[in-house]
């Protein structure tokens, strides 16, 4: 099986006001790219909800690519690492 | 900070500052995404602090060795996000791990920056002696809000912050309802594009930004290369650091009497004369020797013990001095004089081992001697700290520099504050703390500087944007130290510093309340920017959350309305428009004066601007051309508005490149 990593799905500025509906279509973008809600729930690292939209989500290169190419995404990129200055 | 503040004219004594005019910033609350933080420290105290800000919606996450209760009225908020760095490290066991899967610190680094922000006061800290004062933050009374995103790896003895976590912490931020975000951490270049999230923190602060929070940023350790400055989007406001007026002077003093002035933070007994040494082979022996630092575990036990061991290194790193001490403590020698190239990054070693720092001509000096001698000796007495006058400012040499390697056309850093020998609070289990507070030095101790006296301002003028404030810090910003004396860049060897070593200069607090006119920018002018780099019109659009067309040709990132014009490939006339914003007396007219750069032609229309009740904000163009022609490195100079009361100083830099996109190397 092709490995899971960390990948951020950016979505730029959010469409609604309210955090839990934002995370709902999070979860709902997922569970169309995964087949099940208990896959997208397994996958869901991080909804971003607040000041911006987005999600962290365990995918494979090809889940990152399929799902870099719906029109609603801005990026999607593999996690990195900062270090202390 | 037992000196910065006064250093940088933030007297707390001073009756009407703008410290004391802003209530220290009682009303503000700073987001430090670190390390997390130490809450029993001192610097939390919050003894005469008013209610919790009525805008704060943040928590106390309760976590191991954490709880609620360990936050109060200066400790507002305290979250933890670790999903990310779980999922990249799966060997990570965090009931092994010595780190606390909580908002509370291991590493201190957060705690320490925490302190420069905002920390209370705290009277007669000292690092064994050295360094004395009062330890407190920029905004002493401003609040603060700490979002752990950076965990101790035990497998490879580092700390690291996955960008996951990192902009999940600034997402949690955003809605807290924190003022200002302070970010002592990033990445190195290469890096990535600053308008798409394969950088967290630059897609975090763009809509922190839009939010009305600032975001300060280190520039980065990677000094005193060029191209190295990172965390460099438009948005953010990007620091250098600088060192204090201070040092720590370490007597030693030769057989012959010649006293020499090294530098460390020996706090030991004084050294009596001591049999000194360089290891280099008498020219008859099988043995190895070696005089460089790092290799002075070559050596055998017999050369170094009970001796002082002078050696040299190539490198300015504080691990040079460490691994020296390291193997002369180990032969049983006695003492160790590093001789090195001139740089900032001075660390007392490990158990009060006397362990010195000198020049190359004056570790030459030292080396001429013990060749001189039969038996040289060597007496070492403890540091004292030296404070003001003849100790002048440098860029120090860690201090990462520009160009932007993304962005050539935006300065960066945009500001520098002191960040060398910082003494701040840290965990009290930290090696080098003593009663926990602890000397470090980096652009991770300079960013909250700017993050603390961003605070005061915003407390002050809650209506400027991110844009505004960062205009009025660079405008200002001194370009000597504030005796007047010339701010060098410490590097090899030492120059003139200049914008892309400091970016506008030295902050200077007190001047930036009243910077007379600001160069703002908002939503449109950063979208004009995303048009001139080249991104589409659909990303823009989700990026700023409404329809966006971009301009056909393409808007000129020369026009973005930053306070600094940086023109890194001229070859034909350009011209290029700023807007500046009366924030003074309402009737004020300013006359231009423009230095510019070796070669350069610069022209500005109009040459007066003049502001009424009715005009507020006025445009001017910059004609700029080059007389040169070859392909040149950057030229510096300045444009300022100068009015009765104000001067409103941006840097101008130019390179003249006949041939483009050119490795100008042969």
């Amino acid at each position: 099986a092709a490995e899971s990593k960390v990948h951020i799905v950016y979505l730029g500025e959010k469409q609604h006001d309210d955090p839990e509906f934002v995370t709902e279509s999070h979860h709902q973008m997922l569970c169309s790219l995964l087949g099940s809600e208990e896959d997208a729930h397994g996958s869901m690292v991080y909804s971003y909800r607040h000041g911006f939209s987005g999600f962290a989500a365990k995918l494979t290169k090809s889940q990152a690519k399929k799902i870099a190419d719906l029109p609603e995404v801005v990026h999607v990129i593999p996690d990195s690492f900062y270090k202390l200055k | 900070t037992t000196r910065t503040w006064d250093y940088l004219g933030l007297s707390a004594s001073s009756p009407k500052n703008l410290l004391n005019e802003t209530n220290m910033g009682e009303q503000i609350v700073i987001g430090i995404i670190d390390t997390g933080v130490w809450p029993e420290s001192e610097v939390f105290n919050d003894d005469g602090l008013g209610s919790v800000p009525s805008h704060w919606k943040g928590t106390c996450q309760s976590g191991e060795m954490f709880n609620s209760s360990h936050c109060n009225k200066k400790l507002i908020g305290a979250k933890y996000f670790i999903n990310g760095f779980l999922e990249e490290n799966k060997s990570f066991n965090s009931e092994e791990s010595l780190d606390f899967i909580s908002p509370r610190d291991l590493n201190g680094h957060g705690t320490h920056v925490a302190t420069i922000a905002a920390g209370s006061h705290v009277q007669d800290i000292s690092y064994k002696g050295l360094a004395g004062g009062t330890v407190r933050g920029g905004a002493p009374r401003a609040r603060i809000a700490v979002y752990k995103g950076c965990w101790y790896l035990d497998d490879l003895d580092v700390t690291t912050c996955s960008s996951a976590d990192i902009l999940k912490a600034m997402d949690e931020a955003i809605h807290d309802g924190v003022d200002v975000l302070s970010l002592s951490l990033g990445s190195a270049v290469p890096l990535y594009g600053e308008t798409d999230i394969r950088d967290g923190i630059t897609t975090g602060a763009f809509h922190a930004v839009l939010k009305g929070i600032t975001v300060v940023c280190a520039g980065g350790n990677s000094g005193p290369e060029a191209q190295t400055v990172t965390n460099t989007a438009p948005w953010i406001i990007t620091v250098a650091a600088t060192t204090l007026d201070r040092s720590f002077p370490t007597p030693i003093t030769l057989g012959n009497n010649k006293m020499i002035l090294g530098q460390a933070m020996y706090t030991g007994p004084e050294l009596g004369f001591t049999s000194l040494v360089y290891p280099e082979d008498p020219g008859n022996s099988n043995e190895t020797f070696s005089g460089t630092c790092e290799d002075l575990s070559l050596n055998s036990n017999l050369t170094m013990e009970g001796k002082i061991v002078l050696c040299f290194t190539t490198s300015s790193s504080s691990g040079s001095a460490s691994t020296a001490a390291g193997s002369v403590k180990k032969a049983g020698g006695l003492g160790v004089i590093i001789a090195r190239h001139p740089g900032s990054d001075l660390e007392p070693c490990v158990d009060d081992f006397p362990c010195v720092s000198v020049d190359y001509e004056l570790g030459t000096n030292i080396l001429l001697y013990i060749r001189s001698t039969s038996s040289p000796v060597l007496k070492i007495q403890p540091s004292r700290t030296l404070v003001g006058q003849p100790v002048g400012t440098k860029v120090a040499t860690f201090s990462s520099r520009g160009p932007n390697t993304i962005a050539p056309a935006i300065l960066k850093p945009d500001i520098a504050a002191p960040g060398a020998s910082i003494l701040a609070a840290t965990t009290t289990n930290t090696t080098l703390n003593d009663g926990g507070f602890i000397m470090l030095s980096g652009t991770s101790m300079a960013a909250p500087v700017i993050s603390g006296v961003v605070a005061l301002l915003k407390a002050l003028h809650p209506d400027w944007s991110p844009a505004a404030i960062r205009s009025a810090i660079v405008t200002t910003a001194w370009r000597t130290d504030p005796f007047g004396e010339q701010i060098d860049a410490e590097g090899s060897s030492r120059k003139l510093a200049d914008p892309f070593d400091y970016g506008g200069g030295l902050v200077n607090p007190e001047k930036a309340v009243k910077p007379g006119l600001v160069y703002d920018l908002a939503l449109e002018d950063y979208v004009l920017y995303m048009c001139s780099v080249g991104y589409n019109d659909s990303s823009i659009s989700q990026l700023v959350g409404k329809s966006t067309l971009c301009s056909n040709p393409r808007p000129s990132v020369l026009d973005l309305n930053l306070p600094s014009i940086t023109i890194p490939d001229l070859k034909e006339e350009v011209t290029l428009t700023r807007t500046v914003t009366n924030v003074g007396p309402l009737n004020s007219v300013y006359r231009v004066k423009v230095e510019p750069p070796l070669g350069v032609q610069v022209t500005v229309m109009p040459k007066k601007l003049v502001f009424n009740s009715e005009t507020k904000k006025l445009s001017y163009q910059v004609r700029v051309s080059t007389k040169h022609k070859i392909n040149t490195g950057f030229y510096f100079g300045s444009l300022a508005w100068i009015s009765s009361v104000h001067n409103v100083i941006i840097p101008l830099s130019v390179r003249t490149q006949v041939l483009q996109n050119y490795f100008d190397e042969n």
